[in-house]
Order: structure tokens, then C-alpha cells, then sequence
């Protein structure tokens, strides 16, 4: 979950940013 | 405080996306099979016939809707592709639901088998749980690549978020089959 939480932390960060 | 609250929702993006670990784990029976007794190759050969005739019927709809709609064709075979990633594992759950006499037998073959040495356990289940590790990343950005794509379909129309919703139907769905072995136990014992 460590390694998951960086990946969904950038793929949020990146959504966000599409908004 | 802003890079804590990223984190939390990394995490929740984490839970969420790996909503189909949890439905592959619980039809894993059908999935991978140890030999001739009791082959996975049935399963797979419906599969195969399955996405290949919903990717046709896909094929079909994405066509009309870009001749109508005139939208990014890459988003639209990404939201395509995970709509058949979704029905595909309602099918699994579905089947593993009223193969009730297999279900039950392999819970009880697991049961047995769990009596041997502990150290056969371990390494097995280290492989697996490293291996689910990275299994998740991918399917993390399995979803990464819907969540866009359904914002570059539909922008911020109010039903992206339902279908958003849809990627973890089939990992609730799992609360039947959970439901299910216990009626079969309640039944047999």
C-alpha cells in the first residue's frame, strides 16, 4: 500500500490537474 | 497539510483501484487451475469468446458515438476497454456464484491443505502478496487511464461520477459470494 498510495497520490495530482 | 491530504487520497485512489484484485481473488479457482482434474482452460476459452464478442458490439457503439459525438477516439476505446474489464469480472462473479457444489469443494481442499508444514504456506503466499503489490500499481493505473478518459468524454458532466462508481460494482459484488458460501456451509453442515 506504500508503493500504491505514491502512484494514486500522483494519479489524483495529475486529475486534478485535468479538471 | 496539503501534501497529508494528497496522501489520503492516493490511498482511497489505492483502495479503489485495486477493486478488481479483490474480485480476481475470489474467483481464482476459475482463473488458475493445477492440472487436468479440474482445468481453468474452460474458463478461459469462454472468456476469450466473451470479450471477443462484446468488443465487437463495443467496436459498433464507439463507431456510431464518434460519428455522432466526434470525440477523442483513444479516450473513447480506454472507457470501451473498461467497460469490458467490468462486465468481464460480473461474469466471473456471476458463474462462481451458482458453481455452488465447486465452490464449496474448493474451500474444503484449501481447508485440508492448510494442515501441511507452515513453511509450504509462506512461500506461496509471500509470491502472491508481493506479486498483488505490483499488481495493484497496474491496475491503479488501469484506472488513472478511465478516470481521464471519462473526463475527456464527458467533462464534468454529473454521470462521470457514476461511472466512476461502476469500476467497484464487481468488488462489491463479492459480498454475495461471501454470502453464498455461507448459505451453502449452513446447508451442508
Amino acid at each position: 500500500y506504500a508503493i500504491g498510495t505514491i502512484v494514486g497520490a500522483l494519479c489524483v495530482y495529475a486529475l486534478l490537474d485535468a479538471i | 497539510p496539503q501534501l497529508i491530504l494528497l496522501g489520503i487520497y492516493g490511498l482511497g485512489f489505492c483502495y479503489v483501484a485495486s477493486s478488481p484484485g479483490l474480485v480476481v481473488h475470489a474467483v481464482r479457482r476459475q482463473l488458475v487451475s493445477s492440472g487436468d482434474k479440474e482445468s481453468s482452460r474452460s474458463t478461459w476459452c469462454t472468456c476469450i469468446k466473451f470479450v471477443a464478442c462484446f468488443t465487437m458490439a463495443i467496436i459498433l457503439i464507439t463507431l456510431s458515438a464518434l460519428i455522432c459525438a466526434g470525440t477523442d477516439a483513444a479516450a473513447w476505446v480506454v472507457l470501451m476497454a473498461a467497460l469490458i474489464f467490468i462486465v468481464w469480472q460480473i461474469a466471473l462473479l456471476c458463474r462462481e456464484y451458482y458453481q455452488g457444489d465447486e465452490l464449496l469443494a474448493f474451500y474444503e481442499q484449501l481447508h485440508r491443505a492448510r494442515k501441511y508444514p507452515k513453511i509450504d504456506l509462506d512461500s506461496y503466499r509471500h509470491l502472491r502478496e508481493h506479486g498483488n503489490a505490483f499488481f495493484i500499481v497496474i491496475l491503479e493505473l488501469m484506472f488513472f487511464a478511465f478516470a481521464m478518459s471519462m473526463l475527456k468524454v464527458f467533462g464534468c458532466h454529473p454521470y462521470w461520477p457514476a461511472l466512476l462508481a461502476l469500476w467497484v460494482v464487481p468488488g462489491a459484488m463479492v459480498y454475495f459470494l461471501g454470502h453464498r458460501i455461507e448459505a451453502l456451509l449452513r446447508e451442508k453442515y
